[in-house]
């Protein structure tokens, strides 16, 4: 999550449909506004209140074009609404030239998209994780909609968490650990014993960690609420251990171990699994280190010892036969890699407790303040006692 | 089924990147250019904070995604952009 710098200071705050759009109900809409409301106050003590007159905090309106801010909406499709930060004024104007519906896959659903232009309202900027509310794209109707953690994270992080003694937190099967508390740091085994088995990125954008049988979500400078979890609870079929892992820009998630993969779309199994590695990524060994999509070329990096291979399955064959190639021609990079993960235009390499951040355009490690390697559990994990600085077994480390 | 093919031009692109953060507002009175790099630079931020493959050209899945219905907002603002911790 993101958040713009300002945020109310009330946490009352009071709103008014100014202008109802042409096609829908006044009372319907009043009712999905509400409910998009709702999506904030139910993570917070944030408490909106409908006026009908005078002034409120937040004024709605539905417009078309060219309407007073400078700032015109363009007919169908497009831009589909707009919202100003707190410290603007907090007001959400939507398109009405955009067909509105309520509960339908026809049209633009109101509902969503009031709730994600609520969002700015209250301080939220974008979102780079596709399954958040606050992502900038619309998504399309989603029936049984659920606030994202990182959600709630960001409005959490501006009003702070709900009260429990003014009102219940929803509980559904993703959020029934909200109330658990977290473990303290010194209990994390990540903190402890920062090695793991693998990152990857899903296609929502969400970064987990596997590491034995269970696995952690990565946040902004953090682990997630809740976690750690069972890999098989969520991932049906998949064993733990894993060597490594990627998601393509098919959308799809690869798992490997030993000499098999598994193929998931989300967290469900996209078909029989598993299989050998050497039917479906022919020319790649098994037992395999990690595994990367390079962002410079989008093909598949796959490492093993000091060697790797480019997979390429657009090419036949999609190993060339001039790979393997020494890990080393990756500058700085050491070899026997435990995990990798891409992270905002930069590929991350871990080994043991440290990792390496590489600059995909510059092609070499950053040189950086802290240099390289730095701690996993400290950067990544959030364990504020580990060391902030760079590792000192730097030598030790590339050997 | 099969995604549309991408609908919009360089320039709709350009104006994208514009009107959501990514480029400094262009002039429409003055004509102005900009270097090679600034562009490049500009659409491989978008592709980064899109989930894209960074490529900092205007490719067909950038193109595709710019095409899509989308907040008015732009991306890139406060100081949830500034420097990344990690």
């Amino acid at each position: 999550y993101a958040l713009q710098g300002s945020r109310w200071r009330v946490k009352k705050l009071t709103y008014k449909i100014s202008k109802y759009p042409r096609n829908l109900p006044q009372n319907k809409v009043d009712v999905e506004l509400n409910k998009a409301f709702k999506v904030w106050s139910d993570y917070t003590d944030l408490v909106f209140v409908q006026k009908k007159s005078g002034q409120v905090h937040i004024e709605i309106r539905f417009e078309k074009g060219e309407h007073g801010d400078g700032d015109p909406f363009d007919g169908p499709g497009g831009t589909l609404a707009h919202a100003y930060f707190p410290v603007y004024g907090g007001d959400a104007h939507f398109d009405d030239a955009e067909q509105w519906t309520i509960d339908s896959f026809r049209g633009t659903n109101l509902f969503q998209v009031a709730a994600h232009e609520f969002g700015h309202s209250l301080g939220l900027s974008h979102s780079d994780i596709k399954s958040a509310l606050m992502a900038p794209f619309y998504r399309g109707y989603v029936p049984y909609f659920q606030l994202d953690d990182d959600d709630i994270q960001g409005i959490q992080a501006l009003y702070g968490k709900k009260n429990v003694n003014t009102g219940s937190i929803p509980v559904g099967p993703k959020h029934g650990t909200t109330t658990v508390a977290p473990p303290s740091e010194e209990d994390s085994e990540l903190c402890t014993d920062p090695k793991v088995d693998t990152m990857f990125s899903s296609a929502e954008g969400h970064m987990y960690v596997f590491k034995g049988d269970r696995y952690w979500r990565l946040t902004a400078d953090g682990v997630a609420v809740g976690y750690p979890k069972l890999i098989s609870h969520s991932w049906k079929g998949l064993p733990g251990n894993i060597d490594a892992a990627f998601t393509y820009k098919n959308g799809k998630t690869y798992f490997f171990k030993g000499s098999k993969y598994w193929r998931y779309v989300g967290k469900r199994m996209d078909g029989d699994y598993p299989k050998e590695i050497s039917e479906g990524f022919t020319g790649i060994p098994d037992n395999i280190d990690t595994v990367t999509v390079w962002t410079g070329n989008g093909k598949i990096y796959f490492y093993k010892g000091t060697k790797f291979w480019r997979f390429d399955p657009t090419q036949k064959p999609p190993v060339k036969n001039t790979y393997p190639k020494l890990i080393s021609n990756w500058e700085d990079i050491p070899d026997n890699l435990d995990a990798s993960i891409v992270y905002r235009s930069y590929t991350y390499f871990f080994k043991g407790d440290a990792y390496y951040r590489f600059n995909d355009r510059t092609f070499s490690v950053d040189i950086a303040d802290p240099a390289f390697p730095r701690s996993t559990a400290y950067w990544w994990f959030g364990c504020r006692s580990a060391n902030k600085g760079t590792l000192g077994n730097v030598q030790w480390m590339r050997n | 089924s099969e995604d549309q093919a991408p609908v919009i031009s360089q320039t709709t692109a350009m104006n994208y990147l514009s009107q959501f953060g990514y480029l400094q507002p262009i002039n429409p009175t003055s004509g102005g250019i900009i270097s090679q790099n600034t562009l490049s630079k500009a659409i491989a931020e978008f592709q980064a904070f899109a989930g894209l493959n960074i490529t900092g050209d205007f490719d067909e899945d950038t193109y595709k995604l710019m095409a899509l219905p989308r907040c008015g907002v732009k991306d890139k603002v406060g100081p949830g952009f500034g420097r990344s911790k990690r």
